[in-house]
């Protein structure tokens, strides 16, 4: 109790998610043709750590907690992590939206919730085309079954963990058309 | 909202999940 979403919560981020998947449609070509910036090297597809250490940044990939740097007052994306922005997010072909969805589930597997992983989920799915092939469908699940089990560790639900991990089940489970892992307040 | 340009600049999937987490803290 407390920690489940509200209906309507739901189903305005599946309104929202919708809307942003569109507008992602309709941009993809512009941000595709964009130059990257010299700094971003994008791995390979098959290149699972590559993507795991581009995705969440060497600190959280080799588990160094943040330490401030007050020598390089800019930021430092490979210890970091690159966000998912348009530019690159929009490079990715469904075949590599799909590796990379599988090695950030792979990670989440054994290690804890980052708001870094987070916005990787989110940019994921929504680059994710449907209808879903078979392994993106079991991907997914197992994605959101994921994000329960590690709600119910959860003891703030104030956290901003917990709003993630609710985001995520609600659209695996509601846009996804997985229904039988849905909230039901 | 999501379709005015100046919303989808190269974060705007960043923003978009930013803005849907506050949200379950709001509401």
């Amino acid at each position: 109790e407390g920690y489940c979403p509200t209906l309507k919560w739901q189903q305005q981020q599946v309104a929202n998610f919708s809307a942003v998947r569109q507008s992602l449609a309709k941009h993809r070509n512009h941000w595709r043709s964009q130059h990257l910036d010299s700094n971003v090297s994008m791995p390979k597809s098959e290149d699972e750590e590559g993507w795991k250490k581009f995705c969440l940044g060497e600190r959280v990939y080799s588990e160094l907690d943040a330490v401030s740097d007050n020598e390089n007052l800019g930021v430092d994306y490979i210890k970091v992590g690159f966000p998912p922005l348009l530019s690159i997010v929009s490079r990715m072909n469904q075949a590599t939206v799909t590796s990379v969805l599988e090695y950030l589930i792979n990670w989440f597997g054994e290690k804890k919730f980052t708001p870094e992983l987070g916005r990787w989920l989110y940019a994921l799915l929504a680059c994710l085309e449907k209808p879903l092939l078979p392994e993106a469908h079991s991907l997914i699940r197992q994605l959101a079954r994921r994000c329960s089990e590690v709600r119910v560790l959860e003891e703030n639900k104030n956290e901003e963990r917990l709003s993630a991990l609710n985001l995520i089940i609600c659209l695996v489970s509601r846009y996804f058309d997985q229904r039988d892992l849905a909230d039901e307040p | 909202q999501s379709d005015a340009s100046d919303v989808w600049d190269d974060t705007a999937l960043v923003k978009a999940y930013d803005k849907a987490v506050a949200s379950f803290k709001n509401a």
